[in-house]
């Protein structure tokens, strides 16, 4: 019965396709995922991979890959790219570009940003339940914490640990021009 | 693990080989070298939280298990993607507001002596002290896990304060230590937050306190039920009862 599970096994998924998306949000950007959930081979390779495109000025807001490391290839345009690894140093602060290939470890903290034009790249995860957690946004890891810790973690009002929890309410992708509004608002 | 790793001559007992003092606690590590460790995967820490002291929010690159010793507290784990189910009540609708600012966050557990707390991989926490006596906990890290794709050296990533490396040996973690926001552009930041720079200053925590620092008001306050509600047995019931007849509910 091999022919009936792996032998017709659905091997090929096209990820370019913008109507594929799963995150979209218009003039800044679409990240589309392909895990074992919708190419189920890759449970066996345990390997995932994403493909992200962002347009002029928006960036990816920072996270780390929690279960995988993450190895980028830019594929169009070029992105600002920040990483940090556990002493809070900046390891990589610069930029990644078409036929560039960069390694961004596991639990490493990284941030993509189009400048002045769009940046597609992709993203091989070494597992196929990749999984990220956000340090900003509305599902950020400091969103999840009470207001009182971060008063006191930051040293700061409650007001300003509101701010850090709400102000942006925007997940994984947001645009980099209308912060700059939000911020002579906050 | 590489061959060789574990043909130990003898066994010791072993103390704790590193420690570092904060505002309001110590962190003292085993040296993850030893070859007792490395033969094991694992390694070992030890955190001392004084009252109203808070552990500053932290990942590993292992999953841990922590094992309170002594003392009680709350703890705090955020996984990316729940939801925050504690929720403040909305207040100010008549003022026309949403209650967007009202606080919420992601459940907060009570631990107490004796308790085991599994934190996976990546998956960041934080603890506070909320008795008279010190917290004292033990955390195993199996760096040898499989949810560890980085090499066997244990890793801290901390989102706030500025600790110190507790796993490097003395003579090389003498600087002060920084989090993750201080590697990232002040600029950027600000627009992933969306809020000044002068607050992304604050994130970055260019002071002297620490992995564990100590609670402004001498409480921490934050949403959970209190203890009377959630350990009280048939009297709360009955209590509950009366509640639900006051406000005209049925069961189905």
């Amino acid at each position: 019965g091999i022919e009936e599970t792996i032998c017709t096994m659905r091997l090929k998924e096209n990820i370019n396709d913008p109507a594929r998306a799963d995150i979209y949000t218009p003039e800044v950007g679409r990240l589309t995922t392909l895990n074992s959930l919708n190419l189920p081979i890759l449970k066996w390779l345990q390997l995932s991979v994403e493909k992200g495109v962002l347009y002029k000025n928006a960036l990816v807001l920072p996270h780390w890959n929690l279960n995988s490391h993450s190895i980028i290839y830019g594929c169009k345009g070029k992105g600002q790219v920040q990483v940090v690894d556990n002493f809070g140093n900046r390891v990589f602060d610069g930029e990644v570009r078409e036929g560039q290939m960069l390694v961004v470890p596991q639990n490493f903290a990284v941030v993509k940003r189009a400048r002045e034009e769009r940046f597609e790249w992709i993203s091989f995860k070494t597992n196929d339940r990749a999984m990220t957690s956000p340090l900003a946004g509305r599902t950020s890891v400091l969103g999840g914490m009470p207001e009182e810790v971060l008063a006191n973690a930051f040293q700061i009002s409650r007001e300003d640990a509101r701010k850090i929890k709400f102000n942006n309410q925007q997940t994984t992708l947001t645009s980099g021009e209308s912060s700059h509004h939000m911020r002579d608002d906050a | 693990q590489q061959q060789d790793e574990c043909q130990i001559d003898r066994l010791d007992a072993l103390e704790p080989d590193n420690r570092v003092e904060y505002e309001a606690g110590t962190v003292e590590a085993w040296d993850p070298n030893h070859e007792q460790f490395r033969c094991a995967g694992v390694a070992l820490v030890r955190h001392t939280i004084q009252p109203n002291g808070l552990l500053l929010p932290q990942y590993s690159n292992a999953p841990q298990l922590i094992y309170v010793v002594q003392g009680e507290g709350m703890t705090g784990i955020s996984y990316p993607g729940c939801p925050e189910t504690y929720q403040a009540p909305q207040q100010g609708r008549q003022q026309g507001q949403s209650g967007r600012f009202q606080d919420r966050h992601q459940k907060i557990r009570r631990f107490r002596r004796g308790d085991i707390i599994a934190i996976p991989a990546g998956v960041a926490h934080w603890c506070y002290n909320e008795g008279n006596s010190p917290v004292v906990t033990v955390t195993l890290l199996d760096v040898s896990n499989s949810q560890n794709q980085l090499d066997r050296t244990p890793r801290k990533f901390h989102l706030a304060g500025n600790p110190k490396d507790v796993f490097q040996q003395q003579q090389q973690h003498q600087s002060r230590g920084r989090n993750l926001f201080s590697g990232f552009d002040t600029e950027l930041l600000a627009e992933a937050f969306q809020v000044d720079e002068r607050l992304i200053k604050q994130l970055k925590s260019e002071d002297n306190r620490g992995g564990i620092v100590k609670v402004k008001d001498d409480e921490l306050r934050v949403i959970r039920p209190s203890r009377s509600q959630s350990e009280r047995g048939s009297e709360s019931e009955e209590e509950s009862e009366d509640e639900k007849r006051r406000w005209g509910q049925r069961d189905n």
